[in-house]
């Protein structure tokens, strides 16, 4: 895991996994970075 | 012809599985059928791992092996044929008894469109491990993305060549593992991502709807929808997360359409222009009970056309559910319309209201130009449906 999804798991140890917190915003911001990128080889690896 | 090699840690896994069960969802997981021995049998140890990580953690996991196999030798320049990949199966499915999974489903073999060769590979695998699917997966879609128009997604000739593709299918399956389940494991309206400025608007919804339709009539009780989220333009939410159309049709046939299949026929000309289809509703549907129908119906005409019911059923109370595109862009409107309200978020979590409107007794059915919709014929009191 990458230090954000280590402590956003951190996080939420002994709690219900379906009442978790908001994930963190350094989470969503890594995410939302890497989506662009992913989306591509996504699109590349369908149309192939 | 190259793979990066790319990693699945334990909390991706971790995530991915709470985001199935939290939105009550069942997971089925494709393990990676690339990875083999130097005499091409399947190599199980990445696997192994992963199906250690998940009893430990008491996951329920359905599993898949493989994707799209008859594209092997495309994709990564390893042939397999259907008698190896069935091995391959056999071995899975022993793993599978030897851990915390015994009961776990397992699905395959993720053909694609059944071709020549492909019919081949699905022939022999089924000869070598149909015996430890649960049921047999395939995957469809019409067109090439690329080059899809808005007139293919408008044709009933498009939608008629899926009934040809499942009757392949159906014929192999029957032919060999008669019984065995038959699945739609993945499937859209174009390859390659879908059709740019189509896939993901009001025009989609008629190959979307006509493939529930025809699945369930022709038996296929699951069929797996690319993508709910992903790249390209099929999905059903966009990159914010809004829903578009095919996401408030699949919400509405989820409310009101039934797994009971019962047959449904249109009298007049150009029929397969007017697609019905007719199930028991839902009986999970607060305003409905056991006994009711649930009508569904595409009109490919550029004129209104008007349904008649036969009696008894005439005289019943009928309630519309009629989707529109909404906005200046027509057919190619990524928003909708429900009986002349347009489908919106309420907020982040909150979904419309989905709200019928009843039709007087006795009044005809009608359907605008190409669009689409349910009538749910209420107090129809049908034996078949109680």
């Amino acid at each position: 895991p990458t230090s954000e999804e280590r402590s956003y798991w951190k996080s939420q140890v002994n709690h219900d996994i379906c009442r978790s917190e908001p994930v963190s915003a350094a989470v969503l911001r890594k995410l939302q970075v890497e989506w662009p990128f992913q989306e591509l080889l996504l699109l590349r690896e369908q149309y192939q | 012809k190259e793979f990066k090699n790319s990693t699945y840690s334990r909390s991706s896994v971790d995530m991915l599985y709470s985001f199935a069960k939290c939105s009550g969802l069942d997971l089925i997981f494709g393990l990676n059928a690339l990875l083999r021995t130097p005499d091409l049998r399947w190599n199980s140890s990445n696997a192994q791992l992963l199906l250690d990580y998940c009893s430990s953690k008491g996951y329920n996991i359905s599993w898949e092996l493989g994707n799209e196999p008859n594209s092997f030798w495309k994709k990564a320049h390893i042939l397999i044929d259907g008698l190896q990949l069935g091995e391959d199966f056999v071995e899975l499915h022993k793993l599978l008894q030897r851990s915390a999974f015994q009961n776990a489903k397992l699905y395959g073999p993720d053909i694609g469109q059944p071709r020549g060769k492909t019919v081949k590979l699905l022939r022999s695998f089924l000869k070598a491990g149909g015996e430890v699917i649960d049921s047999l997966t395939w995957h469809h879609y019409y067109l090439n993305g690329r080059i899809a128009t808005k007139e293919d997604f408008l044709s009933s000739d498009v939608l008629d060549t899926f009934i040809l593709s499942v009757q392949k299918i159906l014929k192999v399956t029957k032919e060999i593992t008669p019984g065995k389940k038959v699945w739609l494991g993945e499937t859209s309206s174009a390859y390659g991502g879908g059709a740019p400025l189509l896939s993901n608007t009001f025009a989609a919804g008629f190959m979307w709807l006509d493939k529930l339709g025809l699945s369930a009539q022709m038996g296929i009780e699951v069929v797996m929808r690319q993508v709910f989220f992903g790249a390209g333009n099929y999905h059903l939410v966009d990159e914010n997360f809004e829903p578009l159309p095919d996401y408030w049709l699949s919400l509405l046939f989820k409310k009101l359409v039934g797994p009971r299949v019962l047959l449904s026929r249109v009298k007049g000309p150009d029929r397969s222009k007017l697609r019905v289809y007719l199930h028991c509703t839902n009986v999970y549907h607060p305003r409905y009970q056991e006994g009711d129908l649930t009508l569904y119906v595409l009109n490919l005409h550029n004129v209104t056309k008007h349904l008649k019911v036969p009696p008894p059923l005439f005289r019943k109370p009928v309630d519309t559910y009629l989707l529109k595109p909404s906005g200046p862009d027509g057919l190619l409107s990524k928003s909708v319309q429900l009986n002349g309200q347009i489908l919106k978020m309420v907020d982040e979590q909150t979904l419309p209201a989905l709200t019928e409107k009843p039709l007087p007794a006795g009044s005809a059915l009608s359907l605008p130009a190409f669009s689409y919709g349910f009538f749910v014929i209420r107090n129809a009191k049908i034996a078949a449906c109680i």
